[in-house]
Protein backbone atom coordinates (compact mmCIF):
# COMPACT_ATOMS: atom_id res chain seq x y z
CA UNK A 1 0.00 0.00 0.00
CA UNK A 2 2.51 2.58 1.27
CA UNK A 3 6.51 2.06 0.11
CA UNK A 4 8.65 4.63 1.27
CA UNK A 5 12.75 4.51 0.89
CA UNK A 6 15.72 6.65 1.73
CA UNK A 7 12.93 9.39 1.92
CA UNK A 8 14.76 12.85 2.83
CA UNK A 9 13.21 16.50 3.34
CA UNK A 10 15.81 19.88 4.34
CA UNK A 11 14.10 22.97 4.19
CA UNK A 12 16.79 26.07 3.00
CA UNK A 13 16.22 29.15 5.38
CA UNK A 14 18.89 31.81 4.49
CA UNK A 15 22.13 30.27 5.19
CA UNK A 16 20.73 27.83 7.76
CA UNK A 17 19.60 24.18 6.43
CA UNK A 18 16.85 22.43 8.17
CA UNK A 19 17.26 18.71 8.01
CA UNK A 20 13.54 17.35 8.71
CA UNK A 21 13.54 14.01 7.71
CA UNK A 22 17.17 12.20 6.70
CA UNK A 23 16.59 8.81 5.24
CA UNK A 24 12.79 7.20 6.48
CA UNK A 25 12.80 3.61 5.32
CA UNK A 26 9.25 1.93 6.05
CA UNK A 27 6.45 -0.31 4.24
CA UNK A 28 3.14 -0.15 5.29
CA UNK A 29 0.79 -3.17 4.29
CA UNK A 30 -2.98 -2.46 3.17
CA UNK A 31 -5.67 -2.46 5.90
CA UNK A 32 -3.06 -1.95 8.69
CA UNK A 33 -3.51 0.77 11.51
CA UNK A 34 0.18 2.39 12.47
CA UNK A 35 0.86 4.65 15.13
CA UNK A 36 3.43 7.39 14.55
CA UNK A 37 5.04 8.89 17.46
CA UNK A 38 8.04 11.56 18.30
CA UNK A 39 9.12 14.49 20.31
CA UNK A 40 7.83 18.35 18.83
CA UNK A 41 10.23 18.89 15.56
CA UNK A 42 11.35 14.85 15.04
CA UNK A 43 9.72 15.38 11.81
CA UNK A 44 5.95 13.49 12.07
CA UNK A 45 4.22 16.14 10.49
CA UNK A 46 6.84 16.46 7.72
CA UNK A 47 6.84 12.82 6.92
CA UNK A 48 2.76 12.36 6.67
CA UNK A 49 2.72 15.48 4.52
CA UNK A 50 4.94 13.63 2.14
CA UNK A 51 3.21 10.48 2.13
CA UNK A 52 -0.14 12.39 2.00
CA UNK A 53 1.30 13.77 -1.37
CA UNK A 54 1.20 17.49 0.02
CA UNK A 55 4.65 18.45 -0.32
CA UNK A 56 7.65 17.00 -2.66
CA UNK A 57 10.44 15.22 -0.90
CA UNK A 58 14.10 16.07 -1.51
CA UNK A 59 15.54 12.54 -1.86
CA UNK A 60 14.17 9.47 -1.99
CA UNK A 61 10.89 7.41 -3.27
CA UNK A 62 7.40 7.20 -2.02
CA UNK A 63 4.69 4.99 -4.07
CA UNK A 64 1.05 4.21 -3.06
CA UNK A 65 -0.60 1.19 -4.37
CA UNK A 66 2.68 0.82 -6.76
CA UNK A 67 2.37 3.89 -8.29
CA UNK A 68 5.69 6.11 -7.75
CA UNK A 69 4.85 9.18 -6.57
CA UNK A 70 8.01 11.04 -8.61
CA UNK A 71 7.18 10.28 -11.77
CA UNK A 72 3.19 12.04 -10.82
CA UNK A 73 2.77 15.60 -12.31
CA UNK A 74 0.87 18.13 -9.69
CA UNK A 75 -2.45 17.43 -10.97
CA UNK A 76 -1.80 14.01 -11.10
CA UNK A 77 -0.67 14.26 -7.32
CA UNK A 78 -3.60 16.34 -6.63
CA UNK A 79 -5.79 13.68 -8.15
CA UNK A 80 -4.40 10.96 -6.17
CA UNK A 81 -5.18 12.90 -3.11
CA UNK A 82 -8.16 13.66 -3.43
CA UNK A 83 -9.66 10.20 -4.24
CA UNK A 84 -7.14 8.00 -2.49
CA UNK A 85 -6.31 9.76 1.19
CA UNK A 86 -8.37 11.51 3.72
CA UNK A 87 -5.94 13.99 5.43
CA UNK A 88 -7.06 15.29 9.18
CA UNK A 89 -4.09 18.17 9.66
CA UNK A 90 -2.86 19.19 12.89
CA UNK A 91 -3.70 22.80 12.39
CA UNK A 92 -7.47 21.44 11.61
CA UNK A 93 -7.25 23.81 8.09
CA UNK A 94 -10.54 24.27 8.22
CA UNK A 95 -12.39 26.80 6.08
CA UNK A 96 -12.97 30.00 7.95
CA UNK A 97 -16.82 31.73 7.09
CA UNK A 98 -18.27 28.16 5.97
CA UNK A 99 -20.13 25.92 7.71
CA UNK A 100 -19.39 22.56 9.29
CA UNK A 101 -21.74 20.54 6.63
CA UNK A 102 -20.24 23.12 3.46
CA UNK A 103 -16.26 22.09 5.49
CA UNK A 104 -16.81 18.42 5.28
CA UNK A 105 -18.74 18.34 1.56
CA UNK A 106 -15.78 20.55 0.25
CA UNK A 107 -13.74 16.91 -0.99
CA UNK A 108 -16.96 15.65 -2.67
CA UNK A 109 -16.47 18.39 -5.00
CA UNK A 110 -13.17 16.96 -6.25
CA UNK A 111 -15.21 12.94 -6.04
CA UNK A 112 -17.85 11.16 -9.00
CA UNK A 113 -19.86 11.42 -6.05
CA UNK A 114 -23.67 12.76 -7.06
CA UNK A 115 -24.04 16.27 -5.73
CA UNK A 116 -27.38 15.36 -4.63
CA UNK A 117 -25.94 13.00 -2.41
CA UNK A 118 -23.66 15.33 -0.73
CA UNK A 119 -25.31 17.18 1.89
CA UNK A 120 -26.83 13.22 2.76
CA UNK A 121 -23.25 12.09 3.47
CA UNK A 122 -21.63 14.57 5.08
CA UNK A 123 -24.25 15.05 7.49
CA UNK A 124 -23.36 11.49 8.29
CA UNK A 125 -20.16 12.04 9.20
CA UNK A 126 -20.47 14.67 11.03
CA UNK A 127 -23.20 12.52 13.35
CA UNK A 128 -20.36 9.64 13.90
CA UNK A 129 -18.24 12.54 15.57
CA UNK A 130 -20.73 14.04 17.71
CA UNK A 131 -21.76 16.92 15.74
CA UNK A 132 -25.12 16.58 13.92
CA UNK A 133 -25.98 19.81 16.05
CA UNK A 134 -23.54 22.28 14.61
CA UNK A 135 -23.92 21.91 11.24
CA UNK A 136 -24.52 25.46 10.56
CA UNK A 137 -21.93 26.77 12.54
CA UNK A 138 -18.72 28.03 10.88
CA UNK A 139 -15.01 27.20 12.97
CA UNK A 140 -14.99 30.96 14.67
CA UNK A 141 -18.85 29.30 16.20
CA UNK A 142 -17.09 26.35 17.65
CA UNK A 143 -15.05 25.22 20.45
CA UNK A 144 -11.70 24.08 19.34
CA UNK A 145 -12.40 20.19 20.02
CA UNK A 146 -15.69 20.51 17.83
CA UNK A 147 -13.55 21.64 14.96
CA UNK A 148 -11.30 18.93 14.93
CA UNK A 149 -14.26 16.76 14.95
CA UNK A 150 -15.18 18.71 11.47
CA UNK A 151 -11.87 18.35 10.11
CA UNK A 152 -12.05 14.74 11.50
CA UNK A 153 -15.24 13.94 9.51
CA UNK A 154 -13.98 15.41 6.57
CA UNK A 155 -11.37 13.36 6.17
CA UNK A 156 -13.60 10.52 6.11
CA UNK A 157 -16.64 11.56 3.61
CA UNK A 158 -15.35 10.46 0.32
CA UNK A 159 -14.79 6.68 1.71
CA UNK A 160 -10.51 6.97 1.55
CA UNK A 161 -8.58 3.70 0.77
CA UNK A 162 -6.00 5.72 2.99
CA UNK A 163 -6.59 7.78 6.55
CA UNK A 164 -3.79 10.21 7.96
CA UNK A 165 -4.48 11.55 10.71
CA UNK A 166 -1.81 14.17 12.66
CA UNK A 167 -2.67 14.61 16.29
CA UNK A 168 -6.44 13.85 15.20
CA UNK A 169 -7.20 14.23 19.74
CA UNK A 170 -4.97 16.89 20.41
CA UNK A 171 -8.14 19.28 21.12
CA UNK A 172 -10.37 16.28 22.41
CA UNK A 173 -11.06 15.08 26.31
CA UNK A 174 -10.22 11.98 27.03
CA UNK A 175 -13.96 10.15 26.55
CA UNK A 176 -14.67 12.19 23.16
CA UNK A 177 -10.77 11.36 21.88
CA UNK A 178 -11.38 7.47 22.67
CA UNK A 179 -14.78 8.04 20.69
CA UNK A 180 -12.85 8.99 17.57
CA UNK A 181 -10.56 6.37 17.92
CA UNK A 182 -13.17 3.69 18.23
CA UNK A 183 -14.60 5.43 15.23
CA UNK A 184 -10.94 4.71 13.30
CA UNK A 185 -11.13 1.21 14.57
CA UNK A 186 -14.44 0.60 13.21
CA UNK A 187 -12.94 2.09 9.51
CA UNK A 188 -9.82 -0.21 9.94
CA UNK A 189 -11.94 -3.11 10.29
CA UNK A 190 -13.33 -2.20 6.91
CA UNK A 191 -10.43 -2.13 5.07
CA UNK A 192 -9.04 1.74 5.41
CA UNK A 193 -5.42 1.68 5.97
CA UNK A 194 -4.87 4.25 8.98
CA UNK A 195 -1.56 6.43 10.06
CA UNK A 196 -2.01 8.46 13.64
CA UNK A 197 -0.04 10.45 14.76
CA UNK A 198 -0.15 11.04 18.28
CA UNK A 199 2.24 11.60 21.72
CA UNK A 200 -0.54 9.66 23.61
CA UNK A 201 0.15 6.30 24.81
CA UNK A 202 -3.53 5.66 25.16
CA UNK A 203 -4.39 6.19 21.43
CA UNK A 204 -1.14 5.04 20.33
CA UNK A 205 -2.62 1.56 21.62
CA UNK A 206 -5.16 1.08 19.83
CA UNK A 207 -2.93 0.34 16.43
CA UNK A 208 -1.29 -2.57 15.31
CA UNK A 209 2.08 -1.10 14.97
CA UNK A 210 3.72 1.71 16.74
CA UNK A 211 6.49 3.98 14.47
CA UNK A 212 9.30 6.66 16.57
CA UNK A 213 10.51 9.26 14.97
CA UNK A 214 13.68 11.12 15.95
CA UNK A 215 15.34 13.77 14.47
CA UNK A 216 14.31 12.89 11.11
CA UNK A 217 15.04 9.10 11.16
CA UNK A 218 13.14 5.99 12.59
CA UNK A 219 13.93 4.81 15.87
CA UNK A 220 11.99 2.32 16.25
CA UNK A 221 8.79 0.45 14.51
CA UNK A 222 7.42 -2.24 16.75
CA UNK A 223 4.59 -4.32 16.43
CA UNK A 224 1.62 -4.76 19.05
CA UNK A 225 -1.44 -6.53 19.79
CA UNK A 226 -4.08 -3.43 19.33
CA UNK A 227 -6.21 -2.61 22.82
CA UNK B 1 -7.54 38.60 42.26
CA UNK B 2 -10.17 37.03 40.02
CA UNK B 3 -13.36 37.47 41.22
CA UNK B 4 -16.54 35.51 39.09
CA UNK B 5 -20.07 35.83 39.77
CA UNK B 6 -23.19 34.46 38.09
CA UNK B 7 -21.44 34.34 34.97
CA UNK B 8 -23.65 33.73 31.76
CA UNK B 9 -22.64 33.61 27.87
CA UNK B 10 -25.22 32.86 25.17
CA UNK B 11 -24.84 32.79 21.39
CA UNK B 12 -27.84 33.88 19.42
CA UNK B 13 -27.36 31.79 15.88
CA UNK B 14 -30.19 32.22 13.91
CA UNK B 15 -32.95 30.86 15.67
CA UNK B 16 -30.76 28.64 17.88
CA UNK B 17 -29.36 29.41 21.09
CA UNK B 18 -26.02 28.42 22.74
CA UNK B 19 -25.98 28.62 26.08
CA UNK B 20 -22.03 28.35 26.41
CA UNK B 21 -21.74 29.18 30.03
CA UNK B 22 -24.88 28.92 32.78
CA UNK B 23 -23.83 30.60 35.79
CA UNK B 24 -19.99 30.48 37.12
CA UNK B 25 -19.18 31.49 40.48
CA UNK B 26 -15.47 31.33 41.74
CA UNK B 27 -12.52 32.93 43.49
CA UNK B 28 -9.32 32.92 42.63
CA UNK B 29 -6.83 34.11 44.74
CA UNK B 30 -3.36 35.86 43.90
CA UNK B 31 -0.97 33.38 43.02
CA UNK B 32 -2.51 30.09 43.35
CA UNK B 33 -2.30 27.57 39.77
CA UNK B 34 -5.40 26.15 38.51
CA UNK B 35 -6.22 23.81 35.98
CA UNK B 36 -9.96 23.75 33.98
CA UNK B 37 -10.90 20.69 32.87
CA UNK B 38 -13.61 19.49 30.85
CA UNK B 39 -15.81 17.65 27.76
CA UNK B 40 -15.27 19.05 24.49
CA UNK B 41 -17.68 21.72 24.32
CA UNK B 42 -18.17 22.12 28.12
CA UNK B 43 -17.36 26.19 28.30
CA UNK B 44 -13.60 26.31 29.29
CA UNK B 45 -12.57 28.14 26.44
CA UNK B 46 -15.27 30.20 26.48
CA UNK B 47 -14.32 30.96 30.13
CA UNK B 48 -11.14 31.93 29.80
CA UNK B 49 -11.70 34.26 27.32
CA UNK B 50 -14.45 35.95 29.57
CA UNK B 51 -11.43 36.54 32.14
CA UNK B 52 -9.10 37.50 29.73
CA UNK B 53 -11.13 40.25 28.44
CA UNK B 54 -11.52 39.07 25.04
CA UNK B 55 -15.13 38.72 25.28
CA UNK B 56 -17.77 40.34 27.33
CA UNK B 57 -19.91 38.42 29.16
CA UNK B 58 -24.08 38.27 28.62
CA UNK B 59 -24.40 38.35 32.51
CA UNK B 60 -22.65 38.48 35.96
CA UNK B 61 -19.44 40.22 36.74
CA UNK B 62 -16.09 39.28 36.64
CA UNK B 63 -13.43 41.54 39.08
CA UNK B 64 -9.78 41.64 38.14
CA UNK B 65 -7.84 42.66 40.81
CA UNK B 66 -10.55 44.53 42.57
CA UNK B 67 -11.70 46.02 39.14
CA UNK B 68 -15.05 45.48 37.87
CA UNK B 69 -14.49 44.37 33.97
CA UNK B 70 -18.44 45.42 33.02
CA UNK B 71 -17.80 49.09 33.96
CA UNK B 72 -14.24 49.52 31.41
CA UNK B 73 -14.81 50.47 27.91
CA UNK B 74 -13.10 48.39 24.66
CA UNK B 75 -9.89 50.79 25.13
CA UNK B 76 -9.76 50.03 29.16
CA UNK B 77 -10.20 46.67 28.36
CA UNK B 78 -7.53 46.20 26.32
CA UNK B 79 -5.20 47.72 28.03
CA UNK B 80 -6.04 45.67 31.34
CA UNK B 81 -5.51 42.59 28.96
CA UNK B 82 -2.30 44.10 27.83
CA UNK B 83 -0.98 45.15 30.88
CA UNK B 84 -1.83 42.32 33.13
CA UNK B 85 -2.47 38.84 31.01
CA UNK B 86 -0.64 36.26 28.94
CA UNK B 87 -2.83 34.44 26.65
CA UNK B 88 -2.22 31.25 25.53
CA UNK B 89 -4.84 30.77 22.97
CA UNK B 90 -5.62 26.96 22.28
CA UNK B 91 -5.44 27.65 18.19
CA UNK B 92 -1.97 29.33 18.81
CA UNK B 93 -2.89 32.82 17.14
CA UNK B 94 0.46 33.53 16.06
CA UNK B 95 1.22 35.85 13.13
CA UNK B 96 1.97 34.57 9.30
CA UNK B 97 4.53 35.74 7.92
CA UNK B 98 6.35 37.07 11.07
CA UNK B 99 9.08 35.39 12.74
CA UNK B 100 9.25 33.69 16.06
CA UNK B 101 11.27 36.94 17.53
CA UNK B 102 9.00 39.16 16.39
CA UNK B 103 5.83 37.30 17.30
CA UNK B 104 6.92 37.21 20.79
CA UNK B 105 7.80 40.72 20.75
CA UNK B 106 4.36 41.63 20.04
CA UNK B 107 2.85 42.09 23.60
CA UNK B 108 6.23 44.66 24.06
CA UNK B 109 4.46 47.06 21.48
CA UNK B 110 1.56 48.15 24.24
CA UNK B 111 3.89 47.89 27.06
CA UNK B 112 6.19 50.44 29.07
CA UNK B 113 9.27 48.51 28.22
CA UNK B 114 11.74 50.44 26.28
CA UNK B 115 12.23 49.51 22.40
CA UNK B 116 15.83 48.38 23.17
CA UNK B 117 15.04 45.78 25.12
CA UNK B 118 12.51 44.10 23.50
CA UNK B 119 14.58 41.20 21.25
CA UNK B 120 16.73 40.29 24.20
CA UNK B 121 13.36 39.44 26.28
CA UNK B 122 11.75 38.19 23.75
CA UNK B 123 15.11 35.94 22.92
CA UNK B 124 15.21 34.92 26.37
CA UNK B 125 11.64 34.09 26.55
CA UNK B 126 12.31 31.50 23.27
CA UNK B 127 15.62 30.15 25.02
CA UNK B 128 12.87 29.07 28.11
CA UNK B 129 10.74 27.32 25.55
CA UNK B 130 13.57 25.40 23.60
CA UNK B 131 13.67 27.56 20.20
CA UNK B 132 16.70 29.28 20.10
CA UNK B 133 17.39 28.04 17.34
CA UNK B 134 14.14 28.88 15.69
CA UNK B 135 14.22 32.74 16.05
CA UNK B 136 13.96 33.78 12.01
CA UNK B 137 11.00 30.72 11.28
CA UNK B 138 7.85 32.16 10.74
CA UNK B 139 4.70 29.64 11.67
CA UNK B 140 4.46 28.06 8.17
CA UNK B 141 7.99 26.94 8.97
CA UNK B 142 7.77 25.24 12.68
CA UNK B 143 5.94 22.84 13.67
CA UNK B 144 2.78 22.23 15.32
CA UNK B 145 4.77 22.35 18.67
CA UNK B 146 7.12 24.71 18.31
CA UNK B 147 4.15 27.46 17.42
CA UNK B 148 2.97 26.21 20.42
CA UNK B 149 6.07 27.11 22.38
CA UNK B 150 6.44 30.12 20.67
CA UNK B 151 2.89 31.23 21.61
CA UNK B 152 3.93 30.30 24.92
CA UNK B 153 7.09 32.68 25.34
CA UNK B 154 4.72 35.09 24.19
CA UNK B 155 2.52 35.13 26.42
CA UNK B 156 5.34 35.23 29.04
CA UNK B 157 7.02 38.08 27.35
CA UNK B 158 5.16 41.02 29.12
CA UNK B 159 5.59 39.61 32.48
CA UNK B 160 2.05 39.29 33.03
CA UNK B 161 0.27 39.11 36.69
CA UNK B 162 -2.02 36.29 35.43
CA UNK B 163 -1.36 33.69 32.57
CA UNK B 164 -4.24 32.05 30.80
CA UNK B 165 -3.41 29.04 28.85
CA UNK B 166 -5.82 27.01 26.67
CA UNK B 167 -4.50 23.46 26.20
CA UNK B 168 -0.74 24.78 26.42
CA UNK B 169 0.71 21.30 26.12
CA UNK B 170 -1.95 19.76 23.58
CA UNK B 171 0.70 19.57 20.25
CA UNK B 172 3.20 18.81 22.44
CA UNK B 173 5.43 15.32 23.62
CA UNK B 174 5.10 13.97 27.03
CA UNK B 175 8.68 15.02 27.63
CA UNK B 176 8.27 18.85 26.13
CA UNK B 177 5.04 18.94 27.68
CA UNK B 178 6.60 18.40 31.35
CA UNK B 179 8.92 21.49 30.55
CA UNK B 180 6.35 23.82 29.44
CA UNK B 181 4.74 22.75 32.88
CA UNK B 182 7.64 23.26 34.87
CA UNK B 183 8.54 26.81 33.51
CA UNK B 184 5.06 27.59 34.61
CA UNK B 185 5.87 26.32 38.20
CA UNK B 186 8.63 28.78 38.39
CA UNK B 187 6.75 31.46 37.46
CA UNK B 188 4.03 30.50 40.38
CA UNK B 189 6.64 30.58 42.56
CA UNK B 190 7.14 33.91 41.35
CA UNK B 191 3.98 34.97 42.41
CA UNK B 192 2.02 34.68 38.99
CA UNK B 193 -1.56 33.57 39.08
CA UNK B 194 -1.79 30.41 36.54
CA UNK B 195 -4.90 29.35 34.69
CA UNK B 196 -4.25 26.33 32.53
CA UNK B 197 -6.63 24.47 30.52
CA UNK B 198 -6.10 20.43 29.87
CA UNK B 199 -8.07 17.43 29.50
CA UNK B 200 -4.81 15.75 30.78
CA UNK B 201 -4.26 14.43 34.27
CA UNK B 202 -0.48 14.48 34.19
CA UNK B 203 -0.64 18.09 33.43
CA UNK B 204 -3.47 19.03 35.55
CA UNK B 205 -1.51 17.60 38.60
CA UNK B 206 1.03 20.86 38.26
CA UNK B 207 -2.20 22.44 39.58
CA UNK B 208 -3.24 23.34 43.23
CA UNK B 209 -7.07 23.19 42.41
CA UNK B 210 -8.76 21.54 39.56
CA UNK B 211 -11.84 23.32 38.08
CA UNK B 212 -14.62 21.26 35.92
CA UNK B 213 -16.96 21.77 33.70
CA UNK B 214 -19.67 20.80 32.22
CA UNK B 215 -22.56 22.61 29.92
CA UNK B 216 -21.88 25.37 30.89
CA UNK B 217 -21.33 25.10 34.62
CA UNK B 218 -18.54 23.85 37.10
CA UNK B 219 -19.58 20.80 38.64
CA UNK B 220 -16.13 20.40 41.13
CA UNK B 221 -13.89 22.40 42.33
CA UNK B 222 -11.39 20.45 44.10
CA UNK B 223 -7.60 21.25 45.90
CA UNK B 224 -4.86 19.12 45.60
CA UNK B 225 -1.28 18.68 46.51
CA UNK B 226 0.85 20.08 43.25
CA UNK B 227 3.33 16.84 42.36
N1 LIG C 1 -19.01 32.18 18.57
C1 LIG C 1 -19.82 31.14 18.92
N2 LIG C 1 -21.07 31.07 18.41
C2 LIG C 1 -21.88 30.05 18.75
N3 LIG C 1 -21.56 29.05 19.59
C3 LIG C 1 -20.32 29.06 20.12
C4 LIG C 1 -19.38 30.10 19.82
N4 LIG C 1 -18.24 29.83 20.50
C5 LIG C 1 -18.46 28.69 21.19
N5 LIG C 1 -19.70 28.22 20.95
C6 LIG C 1 -20.32 27.04 21.58
O1 LIG C 1 -20.20 27.18 22.97
C7 LIG C 1 -19.89 25.91 23.54
C8 LIG C 1 -18.67 26.05 24.43
O2 LIG C 1 -17.52 26.29 23.65
P1 LIG C 1 -16.06 26.35 24.29
O3 LIG C 1 -15.14 26.79 23.18
O4 LIG C 1 -16.06 27.17 25.52
O5 LIG C 1 -15.80 24.81 24.67
P2 LIG C 1 -14.51 24.10 25.28
O6 LIG C 1 -14.87 23.59 26.63
O7 LIG C 1 -13.34 24.99 25.20
O8 LIG C 1 -14.33 22.84 24.32
P3 LIG C 1 -12.97 22.15 23.65
O9 LIG C 1 -12.40 21.28 24.72
O10 LIG C 1 -13.56 21.39 22.49
O11 LIG C 1 -12.04 23.25 23.21
C9 LIG C 1 -19.71 24.91 22.41
O12 LIG C 1 -20.79 24.05 22.36
C10 LIG C 1 -19.61 25.75 21.17
O13 LIG C 1 -20.28 25.16 20.07
N1 LIG D 1 8.56 25.01 5.96
C1 LIG D 1 9.59 24.76 6.81
N2 LIG D 1 10.72 25.47 6.71
C2 LIG D 1 11.75 25.23 7.55
N3 LIG D 1 11.75 24.30 8.53
C3 LIG D 1 10.64 23.57 8.68
C4 LIG D 1 9.49 23.74 7.86
N4 LIG D 1 8.53 22.86 8.25
C5 LIG D 1 9.05 22.17 9.29
N5 LIG D 1 10.32 22.60 9.55
C6 LIG D 1 11.24 22.05 10.56
O1 LIG D 1 11.33 20.66 10.35
C7 LIG D 1 11.37 19.96 11.59
C8 LIG D 1 10.30 18.89 11.59
O2 LIG D 1 9.00 19.47 11.61
P1 LIG D 1 7.68 18.58 11.75
O3 LIG D 1 6.53 19.55 11.56
O4 LIG D 1 7.73 17.41 10.85
O5 LIG D 1 7.77 18.09 13.27
P2 LIG D 1 6.74 17.23 14.14
O6 LIG D 1 7.42 15.95 14.49
O7 LIG D 1 5.44 17.15 13.47
O8 LIG D 1 6.61 18.10 15.49
P3 LIG D 1 5.33 18.48 16.43
O9 LIG D 1 5.12 17.29 17.32
O10 LIG D 1 5.84 19.70 17.18
O11 LIG D 1 4.16 18.80 15.57
C9 LIG D 1 11.16 21.02 12.69
O12 LIG D 1 12.37 21.23 13.37
C10 LIG D 1 10.72 22.27 11.97
O13 LIG D 1 11.27 23.43 12.54
MG1 LIG E 1 3.53 17.95 13.81
MG1 LIG F 1 -11.60 25.01 24.07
Amino acid sequence: MIKVSGLKKAYQLGEQKIRALNGVDVDIAEGEFVAVMGSSGSGKSTFMNMVGCLDKPTQGEISLEGERLSDLSVEQLASVRNQKIGFVFQQFNLLARTNALENVMLPLFYSDVDKVEWAGRAKECLEQVGLSDRLSHDPSQLSGGQQQRVAIARAMVNSPRIILADEPTGALDTETGLGVMELFQKLNANGITLMVVTHEPDIAAFAQRQLIFRDGVLISDQRSKPS
